[in-house]
C-alpha cells in the first residue's frame, strides 16, 4: 500500500508541469523513503530527476516498493480537477492497475476523487556519475527563466560561459545575435542579481535553448536555481521543492562539428 | 552549427 498525502495540490501541480512537457510516461518508483522518477525525453538528449521525501510530506507510507507507471498528460489533466490549496491524497495498492487521488477542500466540506489507470512502462533507468563541477551558479529561478526566454528569440543555441568575473549567456541567429551577462561580486546591495558562483575552473558550453526553455517550467518551485557546469559533461539545472525534495534537470551539451 | 550530443553518451544504463 502506498498513500502520500501533500497539504496542497500546488506542489504536485508544479511538478507536474515541470515535467509533462520532456515526457509523457514515466514510472514512479515509491519506496519507505519516499517518491523518485527518472526518465528521458524521447530523443534522449535530457533528463528529469524528480525526488520527494516521504518524512517531510504531510503523511506519508509505502510498505512495499512500487512503480508506478503514469502518464503525466493524465495526471496534469487530474490534478487541475484540484484547487491549489486543496489537501491532496495519491494513494495506490500493491499491484493496483489505478491510482486514487482524493482532493479535500479547505474548509474539509467538499472531497472529489478520482482514479486514473496506471500503465505498464519499459523505462531505462540511467546511472548518474557522482560529478565534481566546474562551476556551480545559484541564481533567480525568474531571471534564468527571463534569460533563456529572451535568447530564445535570437536563435536556438546558447553559449554559457562561467568565469571569475560572472556568467554569460550568449545567443546566435540569422537575424543578430544577443548576450546577458551577470556578474558575481558578493560585495552588491541587496536586490541586485543575487548570483554566486562557484568555481574552479572556466567553462564554455553550448546548450539547446529548446530543452532549456521545458526546465524553466520549473520556475514555480522555487525562488533559486542552481546551474552546474563541467567541460564536456552535461549540464545539470536544480531545483529545490521546499525541505521536501529536487527537480534536476541533466541536459547534453552540443559539440561544435 | 554545433552537433547535438546524446546524454547516454555521459550516464550509463543500470
Amino acid at each position: 500500500m502506498f498513500e502520500a498525502t501533500f497539504n496542497q495540490a500546488s506542489i504536485l501541480k508544479q511538478v507536474l508541469e515541470a515535467t509533462k512537457d520532456l515526457v509523457n510516461d514515466a514510472n514512479w518508483d515509491c519506496s519507505a523513503e519516499g517518491i523518485a522518477l527518472q526518465a528521458m525525453d524521447s530523443s534522449h538528449v535530457s533528463l528529469v530527476s524528480l525526488s520527494l521525501r516521504g518524512d517531510e510530506l504531510a503523511s506519508y507510507r509505502c510498505e512495499n516498493q512500487i512503480s508506478l507507471g503514469i502518464n503525466m498528460n493524465t495526471m496534469t489533466k487530474i490534478l487541475k480537477c484540484a484547487e491549489n490549496n486543496d489537501r491532496t491524497i495519491i494513494r495506490a495498492d500493491d499491484d493496483a492497475d489505478v491510482m486514487v487521488f482524493v482532493f479535500e477542500s479547505e474548509g474539509r466540506d467538499k472531497t472529489s476523487k478520482y482514479e486514473m489507470k496506471l500503465m505498464d512502462i519499459d523505462s531505462e533507468h540511467l546511472g548518474i556519475p557522482e560529478q565534481e563541477y566546474s562551476a556551480t551558479v545559484q541564481m533567480s529561478s525568474k531571471e534564468f527563466s527571463r534569460i533563456v526566454r529572451d535568447l530564445s528569440t535570437i536563435g536556438e543555441n546558447v553559449e554559457i560561459t562561467v568565469d571569475k568575473e560572472g556568467i554569460t549567456f550568449g545567443a546566435k541567429g540569422e537575424s543578430g545575435s544577443g548576450t546577458v551577462s551577470l556578474k558575481s561580486n558578493p560585495s552588491v546591495d541587496e536586490g541586485s542579481s543575487n548570483i554566486t558562483i562557484d568555481l574552479t575552473d572556466s567553462v564554455k558550453l553550448n546548450f539547446a535553448l529548446r530543452y532549456l526553455t521545458f526546465f524553466t517550467k520549473a520556475a514555480p518551485l522555487s525562488d533559486n536555481v542552481s546551474l552546474s557546469l563541467s567541460a564536456d559533461v552535461p549540464l545539470m539545472v536544480e531545483y529545490a521543492i521546499g525541505d521536501v525534495g529536487f527537480i534536476r534537470y541533466y541536459l547534453a551539451p552540443k559539440i561544435d562539428d | 552549427t554545433p552537433v547535438q550530443n546524446d546524454l547516454q553518451e555521459f550516464f550509463t544504463l543500470v
